[in-house]
């Protein structure tokens, strides 16, 4: 009957003091303990407890945007006293006083690749099912993570990049697609149809991280079984000719786990791309930034 | 003097007040999937909510004149010393799906009792 909430020495405690009420019934000990067990996991939001695997990774950006919410609490907690920044920018205040709950969201590997898409495209599919049905999404973000190009590129070189989010609206249904279609083209059953959500102008010699508004996106998704979570589809581009980036440019973006650079496993779990939805239970509480 | 003193040291002690209590998620065992904060205080509200009801006791109306109707009949229970005003705790964890979740919980900390 336990949900592993309960330690086994608190479960223990409470077993004995269910008893004063049960008149010695050991089922109903249990029952009344599992029913305080399971108004635990509603106050979480679980449906079981959680049991992660030693070691897993916690996105960086997580953290950065734990401690952005705390702000002046954390900093007084850990005792830190002089100018320090999270490096990671909360969304609005409008967004945040009007939820209460951050999920980060991590691609399927498995589905990065759909038949036909040219080398400078990516898709990023997000298994959304977790997300609680009596949740209230109020804005979702893809974060992408970029790189500075360190390589001396020569002096005419550009180093604009573009970056289009798509959504796909339709995924081919055989394997033999061949051809990304843009817009309303619905013409080949085999293509893959996308409708541009983003665009955004980005210079490669610095290494931040972009943030892309994929809201409607999100919401259609969760919202009907009838619109198909296809995922988004993510092309760059080099801004004077329209041509994909090459070499190290390509890099610049973390799209994907790229085997030929040094970055360990570990650290690819904090710069891949993540989807971060902002949602809002209905109870009155916010992700405001927190003051002492 | 001094047993003046430690006889109203204990009376105030008895009134209905906040004292701490410090959740520490590792006691609780759920250290391996709460990832910040490691604890939060979260007080307690213990006391008496007898004649003469202070201000600071943060009574209602009714405590007052439940107080007056226990002086006279003795089977009139006293108010009761409970957390009058409460807060909220933010706590970054990984869920039953491993997504790492930063949400915000209502109620969670106490910031003052009362006689209610």
């Amino acid at each position: 009957l336990s949900s592993g909430l309960l330690s086994q020495m608190g479960r223990a405690n409470l077993l004995s003091q269910a008893a004063e009420y049960t008149g010695g019934s050991r089922e109903e000990e249990d029952a009344l303990v599992s029913e305080y067990e399971n108004r635990l996991l509603n106050m979480f939001g679980l449906t079981r407890r959680p049991n992660p695997a030693p070691g897993t990774q916690v996105p960086r950006i997580m953290q950065h945007m734990y401690k952005a919410h705390m702000g002046d609490t954390y900093r007084s907690q850990h005792g830190i006293t002089d100018t320090w920044e999270t490096g990671f920018d909360l969304p609005s205040d409008e967004i945040l006083s009007r939820v209460n709950t951050a999920r980060s969201f991590m691609h399927i590997d498995d589905d990065e690749y759909i038949p036909g898409i040219p080398d400078n495209h990516i898709r990023l599919r997000f298994d959304l099912s977790p997300l609680p049905s009596s949740e209230v999404i109020h804005a979702a973000e893809l974060l992408l993570h970029r790189e500075a190009v360190t390589r001396h590129l020569p002096v005419d070189s550009d180093h604009a990049h573009r970056i289009n989010v798509y959504e796909i609206v339709k995924a081919p249904r055989s394997r033999n697609a061949t051809q990304v279609h843009r817009g309303s083209d619905r013409s080949a059953a085999a293509t893959t149809i996308t409708r541009l959500l983003d665009t955004r102008l980005i210079d490669s010699r610095n290494s931040t991280w972009e943030r892309f508004d994929v809201s409607l996106a999100t919401l259609k998704w969760t919202q009907s079984e009838q619109n198909a979570n296809h995922g988004l589809l993510i092309e760059i581009v080099r801004d004077d000719d329209g041509q994909a980036p090459h070499g190290d440019s390509k890099r610049h973006v973390r799209l994907k786990r790229d085997l030929h650079t040094d970055i360990s496993d570990d650290e690819w779990q904090h710069r891949r791309p993540l989807l971060l939805t902002y949602t809002n239970d209905g109870k009155a509480t916010s992700l405001s930034r927190r003051k002492r | 003097n001094a047993k003046k003193k430690n006889r109203s040291r204990k009376r105030r002690r008895r009134n209905c007040q906040r004292y701490g209590l410090y959740v520490d998620f590792e006691t609780v065992g759920w250290h391996t999937w709460i990832l910040a904060p490691h604890g939060y205080e979260a007080h307690y509200c213990e006391g008496r909510c007898q004649y003469p009801l202070s201000e600071h006791m943060n009574t209602t109306n009714h405590a007052i004149v439940q107080t007056l109707m226990g002086s006279v009949k003795s089977d009139v229970p006293k108010a009761c010393c409970v957390p009058t005003e409460l807060d909220a705790i933010s706590m970054l964890y990984l869920n039953e799906y491993d997504l790492v979740v930063l949400k915000t919980y209502q109620e969670m900390v106490v910031k003052a009792c009362g006689c209610r």
